[in-house]
């Protein structure tokens, strides 16, 4: 039984990769076994975990070239953490996959392969809505959607919205959303409190209660190659991105 | 004498929006005539300067339909600057302008159209390498890199650099690099310093002296639809777009 969940948000820089790193951390420090894919050609995920990003066996090999997903998929510091790494050919992607048929069922035909064999798998994707992540969105259960508590970021939720509407009605029937975390949370900015306040109102139970603050420590820790609970584990972010795990898994156990 | 600066980054939320409405406005207010184009579909230009983004009149329809961009130009509260806009409808744009003849080039066509009616173009790009940044960085004269300074921000830039030459080899041999623009500078994060000394070191003297601190006050401007010195003249955010305004004429300018 394996849980596929797409980190999806098309603005850029809301915590899509800082939560897949740390939620996917968290995770599996809660002993369940989790994988994640890189599905962004910038590899920040990869990287953000210590490993390269420019090596043969990567997401490129698997989704242009056809390479078995098992063959490229890398541990981490965290015994159960795995990570099947993007690399930077992932730029060329989109377009050597734009005229194949079934473009948009790569991954979800990858991940068939090694469906059972975690857990948890989360995708982390790009900062848009073209074919890397429709593809993430294709092959999930679910979509996480990250959200910064900023004016751009309410602006964009009903473009994500129609996308994952689309997806459902052409490719995915089964695609429900997982929820809505609150992230980069800015206590000093009135702003903040007042885009919380909307996305609750419009979102309701969707919104997890956690909340992720904004905290240096969890834009040091991928300089490190670390997820925040191996970094600094006494942070307010650690603390934060653990409430959020136990909060996922309650929520995706029905507990 | 146009000037035409494109600003790019495919790092998401590293202030590329932030600093095309607020260097636009701060070099407006210093007597230039400035005019935004928004060329990401998210539109956050636009609506950052109070504008609408569902209009039928946009980017879309001058660079999908050919419609004259004159028409489309709208004024914002600062006589100086004008902008124009995205719409949601742009996110079809890539893939309707794939396979056209000379589509790199439909941007650089249409701001042939009003050369000289403005003194500076700044171009605001979408978080990507793809069909809309390319046509930015083909119509321009310069780009302008903002960079946030963490760890992530770091890793993207070879790989920007790397589509600055090639689009000089293959469409655009005159494009320069304007200047690199540290943004949102957080003083209590030691990556930080480390982050703006590796970009100093890499980039020389086109990183500007000015750094743009992090400030919630530009955080909560585009939700009143307004430029840092419309919204707050006294705050940090507004002090730091107007010295950079003035450092970018010095250096643009030769003075
Ligand atoms: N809660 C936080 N506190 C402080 N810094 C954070 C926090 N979350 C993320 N960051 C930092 O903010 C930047 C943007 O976060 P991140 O890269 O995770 O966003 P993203 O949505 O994946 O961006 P992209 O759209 O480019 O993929 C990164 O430098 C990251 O380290
Ligand atoms: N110096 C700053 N201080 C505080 N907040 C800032 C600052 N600069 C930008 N922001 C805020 O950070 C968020 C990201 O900035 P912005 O949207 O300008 O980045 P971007 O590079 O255009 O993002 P995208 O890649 O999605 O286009 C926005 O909510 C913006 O209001
Ligand atoms: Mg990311
Ligand atoms: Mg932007």
């Amino acid at each position: 039984m394996t849980r596929i969940v797409a980190l999806a948000n098309q603005k850029g820089g809301v915590g899509k990769t800082t939560t897949a790193i740390n939620l996917g951390a968290s995770v599996a420090a809660c002993e369940r076994s989790v994988l994640i894919i890189d599905l962004d050609p910038q590899a920040n995920a990869t990287s953000g975990l210590g490993l390269p990003k420019n090596e043969e066996q990567s997401m490129y090999s698997v989704l242009v070239d056809g390479q078995s997903i098992a063959e490229i998929i890398r541990e981490t510091e965290l015994p159960a953490l795995s990570i099947a790494p993007s690399s930077v050919d992932l730029v060329g992607a989109e377009l050597e996959l734009g005229g194949t048929e079934r473009r948009e069922f790569r991954l979800r035909e990858a991940l068939a392969t090694i469906y059972g064999k975690f857990d948890y798998i989360f995708i982390d994707s790009p900062p848009s809505l073209s074919l890397l992540t429709i593809n993430g969105l294709t092959a999930a259960d679910s979509v996480l959607v990250p959200m910064q508590c900023e004016y751009f970021a309410i602006e964009g939720v009903a473009q994500l919205l129609n996308t994952i509407e689309r997806v459902r009605e052409g490719l995915n029937p089964a695609l429900e959303i997982e929820g809505i975390a609150l992230t980069m949370y800015d206590e000093r900015m009135n702003l903040a409190r007042q885009v919380a306040d909307e996305v609750r109102n419009h979102f309701g139970e969707k919104v997890y209660k956690t909340i992720i603050p904004r905290n240096v420590r969890l834009g040091e820790a991928p300089s490190f190659g670390k997820p925040i609970i191996l970094y600094d584990i006494r942070s307010r972010g650690s603390e934060s991105y653990v409430n959020l795990a136990k909060e996922f898994i309650a929520r995706a156990e029905n507990i």
